[in-house]
């Protein structure tokens, strides 16, 4: 990746304050081995659930990186759970993407566990829905492949969901816009000194998070469905995540 | 009526105690 010496310090904060993707990826791993091991060799998961504890882990290493993070620990705990709660499906959903723009593959996903799971299979197994949610998550990493998005790009692209100047009834309202205008400016920064020659490069980018919080409005609504028929394993913080927004 | 999401809140404030 690009090491230029006039890239705002900001961007590189950011960046710092990712997790290392190794060590939750053998975490998570090694969480669904104990789990299943715990569990009867007859009682296989289906993959759905199993999805839904990948993801519900996922939503914790999510959450661990947010108390990390530069900003987000200056805020009250009451704040903090308000920007959760209104972007946990929308960082899923671009933890999941930006995966499968690293993967470059078409025709498998990559899991946050590593594993590697086949596309063409996934049509009979997971339903209409899911693979049309799965596809529309194809289609945005196609679109961050083709917009060459790099690591440095969608950690300010987190912050950008995590502040979210929109969300009702914040304590600190001023200092969320602030991060969101600071990361705005430092993201545009960025893309301007690394990518001199793609001058719409921010814009592009900027354009994605629409399209991201859509695929997670429809994930979500997926997921609430799921739960309401009895399917999504309880008692996680999936289903309390899904809860305290819908609620 | 909003839920309180207790393990979230749980996950946010350990370790802040002291």
């Amino acid at each position: 990746s690009p090491q230029l010496p006039s890239q705002p310090p900001l961007v590189l904060e950011l960046l710092r304050c990712d997790p290392d993707e190794m060590q939750v990826q053998s975490k998570i791993m090694a969480f669904l081995q104990q789990e299943q091991s715990g569990r009867g060799r007859q009682e296989k998961l289906s993959t759905f659930s199993l999805m839904c504890r990948m993801a519900d882990q996922t939503l914790f290493s999510i959450v661990e990186w947010a108390r990390s993070c530069i900003f987000f620990k200056e805020l009250k705990v009451g704040d903090q759970m308000k920007l959760l709660h209104n972007c946990w499906s929308e960082l899923l959903v671009l933890d999941h993407v930006f995966r499968q723009v690293q993967h470059g593959k078409e025709s498998s996903l990559l899991l946050v566990t590593g594993q590697e799971m086949d596309l063409s299979s996934m049509g009979s197994q997971a339903g209409v829905t899911l693979s049309g949610l799965v596809q529309r998550g194809q289609v945005l990493a196609g679109r961050l492949l083709t917009l060459q998005v790099d690591r440095r790009e969608v950690a300010c692209l987190k912050f950008l969901l995590l502040f979210n100047p929109n969300v009702k009834l914040l304590e600190n309202q001023a200092f969320v816009e602030s991060v969101q205008e600071q990361v705005n400016g430092a993201l545009l920064e960025y893309t301007l000194c690394t990518y001199p020659l793609y001058l719409d490069k921010f814009s592009q980018l900027v354009m994605r998070l629409p399209e991201l919080r859509a695929l997670s409005t429809q994930a979500e609504d997926y997921l609430c469905y799921k739960h309401l028929s009895g399917e999504v394993p309880c008692n996680n913080l999936l289903i309390e995540m899904l809860h305290a927004k819908r609620a | 009526k909003k839920k309180d999401n207790a393990l979230l809140r749980y996950l946010l404030d350990k370790d802040d105690n002291t």
